[in-house]
């Protein structure tokens, strides 16, 4: 993914712009040069977010700071918290309030006005929504916020969620749900909303799929890299995280961080973690939708899959490996980090992927034991829906919804194997997690793992404990749930890089449409004769 | 988990529009009401000072809203924690 930075010429006056590293690396902080967002190349290409507005639900925003005022947008804006139009920060009991500000400054700050640094989408409009900052959350202010103003807002950036403890089990409550489910079906005149979400801080000790924000398939889950490719220090395993961004500096190094705008028209180098994540992805699509304003929400995740790079992305524990369909993933860092100028690229010829259908592939439902030492191996074989007017044939989303309960919630270990053969860690070891009454609830962990692949064949579930002490519980349930397309989605897309993802994936699809086009043709004949 | 009661409630109206939804939260003690952009006569009632969390479900105002004909459904709504990342 190395580019000679001289190729682009982009020249920004802003005070703090040479260290912003996850925009342009040169090698700034201890980092590695070239591990950026690319976004010099969507900007050269003329892209930087007009006409896009981009909305920051967190504790309110600096409207005034001068680095944002002008791309303000006051109209789409609100305080869920204080239920007035103006979501300027409040003081709050921990004295953080400028977590917004900070998220606002990523996506949007102005360029060229020397002050502060530049956002990744400097052009865009940012409107803030505020409703962080009451003593508690409720459905009804989570709804409203995040259904709010779908025809104006384009993208939603949340850097919240259940707390990241490593015990917490908890997502959207039901009216959040319908909100959510409104927003892709209808806003944005039915093109969706796109939500972009952190995938978690908690740690090794944590799983994203845990939080049923970032697990949602109508969310873009977003981890975050540091600036030498590492993973960050809190990185969460998770199947559904899809992408991730350059958003955290690891070494002892002041600059490092993350610089953006703070509150009280200040700057700041600090601002660093999986809340930096969601912004600069939101950032890195708002680009494509100045590309391209036809993108669906299902659009966008597609352009996220096919032009997110392993660059020199490097984790030691959970190797890069590749699915069905060869595409390469891991499992902290998803498809890899955010491309911005190989994703405006495919964005402007992008032709919207075909409808999306749902299958039911099949159900356990009698209760199963589980012990230590033992692993509890299910399997459902599924012709997805085949024959029928549901049939899913390219997966998007794979959801496996699981009841279960065990002595020590925390010890259990959740994996499952598509029929291609690729292997996703729905759940792994919480050593926090010590609860022995509640386990899941039909809960809805989800992979992006299987992304392309064809769901027919036979699904693998395993189960089991992993820790120190014997841990017994029960499965009740496990239901699969199929995502995705019945034609290729990729056929009608054109391939100008031979080399990318989308070359070897639409090879792919010719291949196999061609396959099954010789069988069915076979097949006639035989019949025939 | 500790139940927190808080004074926000989802309210269905019959019929009715963000006036008469002002209106009848001003009449049961709510600072207003404010109509959701989904589902159908959807508002939402909140409390005209600070929030509080409480630790008793507020069921009077819940019984008052409850019995008012305008009212279709009532839903309390419960309070959670939600963390910055």
């Amino acid at each position: 993914g190395y580019r000679e930075i001289s190729n682009f010429d982009v020249n920004m006056s802003d005070p703090l712009f040479t260290k912003q590293w996850y925009l342009i690396n040169t090698g700034q902080a201890d980092g590695t040069p070239g591990l950026d967002l690319n976004v010099a190349e969507a900007w050269t290409m003329g892209f930087t977010g007009k006409g896009v507005t981009i909305a920051i639900m967190d504790d309110g925003i600096d409207y005034l700071h001068p680095d944002l005022a002008s791309n303000y947008n006051a109209e789409a804006s609100f305080d869920f918290s204080s239920n007035d139009p103006f979501p300027y920060p409040r003081y709050t009991d921990d004295w953080f309030n400028s977590h917004g500000t900070r998220c606002a400054g990523e996506v949007s700050a102005v360029s060229n006005n020397n002050i502060c640094g530049v956002g990744v989408a400097y052009n865009s409009k940012v409107a803030g929504i505020r409703m962080l900052d009451q003593p508690f959350m409720t459905d009804i202010i989570e709804a409203s916020s995040i259904s709010h103003m779908p025809q104006v807002i384009d993208i939603y950036s949340a850097s919240w969620g259940p707390t990241d403890d490593g015990k917490t089990v908890d997502g959207p409550r039901e009216l959040t749900l319908q909100a959510m489910a409104d927003g892709v079906n209808k806003g944005r005149g039915g093109k969706g909303s796109i939500y972009v979400w952190a995938s978690g801080d908690g740690g090794s000790y944590d799983d994203c799929n845990c939080d049923g924000y970032a697990s949602s398939m109508w969310t873009i889950s977003i981890n975050s890299a540091i600036n030498d490719g590492r993973t960050a220090l809190y990185d969460e395993s998770c199947s559904s995280t899809l992408a991730s961004t350059f958003s955290n500096g690891r070494k002892r190094n002041p600059e490092a961080g993350v610089a953006t705008t703070d509150l009280y028209g200040n700057c700041t180098l600090r601002h660093s973690g999986t809340s930096a994540a969601a912004p600069e992805a939101a950032g890195v699509f708002a680009l494509a939708l100045e590309a391209n304003p036809n993108l669906t929400w299902r659009d966008l995740q597609h352009l996220t899959v096919l032009t997110s790079k392993r660059n020199k992305l490097h984790d030691e524990v959970h190797q890069w490996r590749r699915n069905g369909v060869g595409l390469e993933f891991n499992h902290l860092f998803g498809y890899g980090v955010l491309d911005a100028g190989g994703m405006v690229k495919l964005a402007r010829e992008w032709k919207t992927v075909p409808e999306r259908f749902h299958c039911v592939a099949g159900s356990v439902q009698e209760t199963q034991k589980i012990q230590s030492g033992n692993k509890l191996v299910l399997s459902i074989t599924t012709d997805a829906c085949q024959g029928k007017d549901n049939f899913v044939r390219y997966l998007e989303h794979v959801q496996a919804v699981i009841t279960i309960n065990a002595s020590r919630r925390g010890d259990l270990n959740v994996n499952m194997t598509s029929p291609m053969g690729t292997k996703s860690i729905l759940l792994s070891r919480r050593p926090r997690d010590d609860d022995a009454k509640v386990g899941f609830d039909k809960w809805p962990f989800m992979t992006t793992h299987t992304w392309g692949e064809d769901p027919r064949g036979t699904w693998l579930l395993e189960v089991g404990f992993q820790g120190e002490a014997p841990q017994s519980g029960v499965l009740k349930e496990w239901t699969l749930m199929l995502h995705g397309t019945q034609s290729a989605p990729y056929i009608d897309q054109v391939v100008r890089d031979y080399q990318s993802k989308l070359a070897m994936s639409k090879k792919e699809e010719l291949e196999e449409e061609l396959d099954e086009a010789v069988e069915r043709s076979l097949k006639s004949l035989l019949s025939k004769n | 988990e500790e139940v927190i009661f808080t004074e926000h409630f989802l309210v269905q109206l019959h019929e009715g529009t963000n006036e008469d939804a002002h209106q009848l939260a001003r009449e049961h003690g709510f600072g207003s009401a404010r109509k959701l952009p989904f589902g159908e006569g959807l508002f939402h009632f909140y409390p005209g000072e600070i929030p509080k969390s409480r630790r008793k479900r507020s069921l009077q105002q819940h019984r008052r809203l409850a019995k008012d004909h305008r009212v279709k459904n009532v839903f309390p709504q419960e309070g959670f924690g939600r963390q910055k990342r």
